[in-house]
């Protein structure tokens, strides 16, 4: 497995009693494959990995740590840095909209937020404002009833910024607020206006990005898109309970200079984590 | 003048380079690099002619040779098939399987053919409800149970329908799936075993990056795919997780879904791919 050749070359560099050219050479070649297949967006790889090997063959280690762990260590610091400590999660009033591409699991990551916030105590509401998916009104509203959370959609209503609005005043009595949007992409230009009318009418405190950590290079070309458009204030990566390694995703967040705040590891609503940087990226080197 | 493997390192890795930023999968893309550079190695190339481009060629018909393998006639085989053909879709979460499904209807009934849609996701919230709309707004009969249901159940009395009915065709959906939940791997296999479908269609989607090897092949593994309908590709996705999923599976891309719509559902052209990565 990769994990395995890039163990492999790491060992190397922990029998060697310096590093030279070659070495680093071998094990920066072993860390952008890992990266690459994590689904990392390539020229980010190039980049990283450029300042990897800069880093090995310039600085001393740090007293008392042999070559190995400081090769790791630089990999660390450099991955830590694109993909952020986890966001903060403030418990208190606010609205959220989710927002991604089709099939992402916003629906689905909808219900897991608003089971999150009332867990901590916090009246939750969701409102559907996907007026286009077949079924997304009864997918969200069984997905809330079964959580005896508060839920407001209008399947006759077409008009999403509309729903959004009146939803938002159905619910006002609530802490926090969630509203479900349709899928889309940044190539469909009607519906990235329709995301930017319904942040017009919502206008909320957080935009979060629903990702599927299979995403491969086209998130970050996404992610920069709704970014543009309403502003991204996180990210949310869903299905990490597959192979799926969410390098995606990760350069997803550095484009966008924002952080995740949870990650989705299964379809009920219990399986929603708060994100621990130190574990995505042990996984993504494999 | 004979290339050597000097002359070959610069042009092959802009070539795996942009195979990777495409979306290939890294094991994919370094096979036909390597593939391509045994074959390059110790030809003759006439002076001044240039090797990238004597690369990019011989990237091409690589490409070419992985996504003609068992290229597959839809049509042909529908007109083939004894009826009701029984079609079973599969893949994992979200990659547009039921949404196919309605655009499979659609093409069908367009070229004369009577539909059954069958409700075979019992598990997932509103699954049922969005085959209905479909349904619906299609006009094609949906069976379907209640969620919570058995998915062999609902897919078995579709096919008893169609043959009371005589209706040429059952487009069975099935609820996404991780391939590493052996569960419901285990159930897809049931489902297939008590249904005996004539075809068996994995549904991925264009965005996906090395994780569409993954799945493919362990999809293929537990039941062997018939072929793949690649989905989302109107998303500027490059698609090079064709090439991946046709490399892995030695099986066909059937159709492409080029956007949610009924009839954003096209035949997959290798040439298709070819200008999208050269053009
Ligand atoms: N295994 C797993 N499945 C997930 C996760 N999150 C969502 N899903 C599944 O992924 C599929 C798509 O989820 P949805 O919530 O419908 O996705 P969506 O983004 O709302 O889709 P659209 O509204 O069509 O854009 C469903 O089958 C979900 O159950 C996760 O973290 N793990
Ligand atoms: N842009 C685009 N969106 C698509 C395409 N195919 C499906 N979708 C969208 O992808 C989302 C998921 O589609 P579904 O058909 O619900 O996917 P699924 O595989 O049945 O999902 P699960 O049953 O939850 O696993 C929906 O928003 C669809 O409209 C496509 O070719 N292009
Ligand atoms: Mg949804
Ligand atoms: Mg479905």
């Amino acid at each position: 497995s990769l994990g395995g050749s890039l163990r492999d070359a790491l060992k190397k560099i922990a029998s060697a009693s310096r590093l030279d050219k070659t070495l680093v050479d071998e094990t920066v070649r072993e860390i952008q494959r890992a990266l690459l297949s994590a689904d990392v967006n390539v020229k980010l790889v190039m980049n990283i990995s450029n300042r990897i090997r800069d880093r090995a063959l310039s600085e001393k280690p740090p007293a008392g740590m042999n070559p190995r762990e400081h090769v790791i260590n630089i990999v660390y610091q450099e991955l830590i840095n694109l993909v952020g400590r986890s966001s903060d999660v403030a418990l208190k009033k606010q609205t959220i909209m989710l927002i991604g591409l089709q099939g992402s699991g916003k629906t689905t990551t909808a219900a897991k937020l608003a089971t999150f916030f009332q867990r901590k105590g916090l009246r939750t509401a969701v409102i559907c404002a996907d007026t286009f998916r077949a079924g997304a009104y009864d997918q969200l509203k069984a997905l809330c009833e079964r959580q005896g959370i508060f839920f407001y959609g209008d399947k006759g209503n077409p008009d999403a910024p509309s729903v959004a609005r009146i939803g938002l005043e159905a619910a006002k009595r609530y802490d926090v607020k969630i509203v479900d949007t349709a899928g889309r992409h940044a190539l469909e230009s009607d519906l990235i206006q329709e995301m930017k009318d319904i942040h017009a009418v919502v206008n909320a405190d957080h935009k979060l990005l629903v990702m599927d950590a299979a995403l491969g290079q086209q998130a970050s070309e996404q992610a920069r898109a709704f970014n543009e458009a309403v502003g991204i204030t996180g990210v949310i990566i869903t299905k990490l309970d597959g192979t799926a390694k969410g390098g995606g995703a990760m350069s997803a967040v550095a484009e966008t200079k924002s952080s995740v705040a949870f990650i989705g590891v299964g379809e009920t609503p219990n399986d929603l984590e708060r994100f621990e940087a130190d574990r995505f990226i042990s996984r993504l080197l494999g | 003048v004979i290339l050597d493997e000097k002359d070959l390192q610069e042009p092959l890795w802009a070539l795996e380079m942009a195979l990777l930023e495409s979306d290939v999968a890294l094991p994919v893309a370094e096979e036909i690099v390597t593939s391509i550079r045994q074959e390059l190695v110790g030809q003759k190339k006439k002076i001044g002619s240039d090797t990238g481009q004597l690369a990019e060629g011989a990237l091409k018909n690589a490409i070419l040779k992985v996504l003609s393998r068992n290229l597959m006639d839809f049509d042909q085989f529908m007109k083939e098939s004894s009826k009701p053909v029984k079609i079973l879709f599969v893949g994992v979460n979200g990659t547009g399987k039921t949404t196919s499904i309605a655009k499979v209807a659609k093409y069908l009934k367009d070229r004369g053919y009577s539909v059954v849609m069958a409700a075979g996701d019992t598990f997932r919230a509103g699954a049922v409800e969005q085959m209905e709309v479909h349904g619906a707004r299609l006009d094609v009969k949906v069976v379907k149970h209640k969620t919570g249901g058995d998915p062999a159940a609902v897919i078995f009395d579709a096919v008893e329908y169609a043959k009371a009915h005589n209706k040429d065709v059952v487009l069975a959906d099935t609820a996404g799936r991780l391939h590493t939940n052996i569960n419901l791997m285990d159930q897809m296999r049931k489902i297939v075993r008590v249904t005996k479908p004539d075809l068996m269609i994995f549904v991925d989607e264009a965005i996906a990056g090395n994780d569409a090897v993954e799945r493919a092949r362990l999809f293929n593994q537990s039941v062997p795919i018939s072929g793949t309908i690649l989905t989302k590709t109107d998303a500027d996705a490059k698609g090079g997780s064709a090439i991946s999923i046709a490399h892995i599976t030695g099986k066909p891309i059937i159709f492409l879904g080029v956007g949610q719509d009924y009839p954003d559902l096209v035949k997959f052209e290798p040439e298709w791919l070819l200008d999208r990565l050269f053009g």
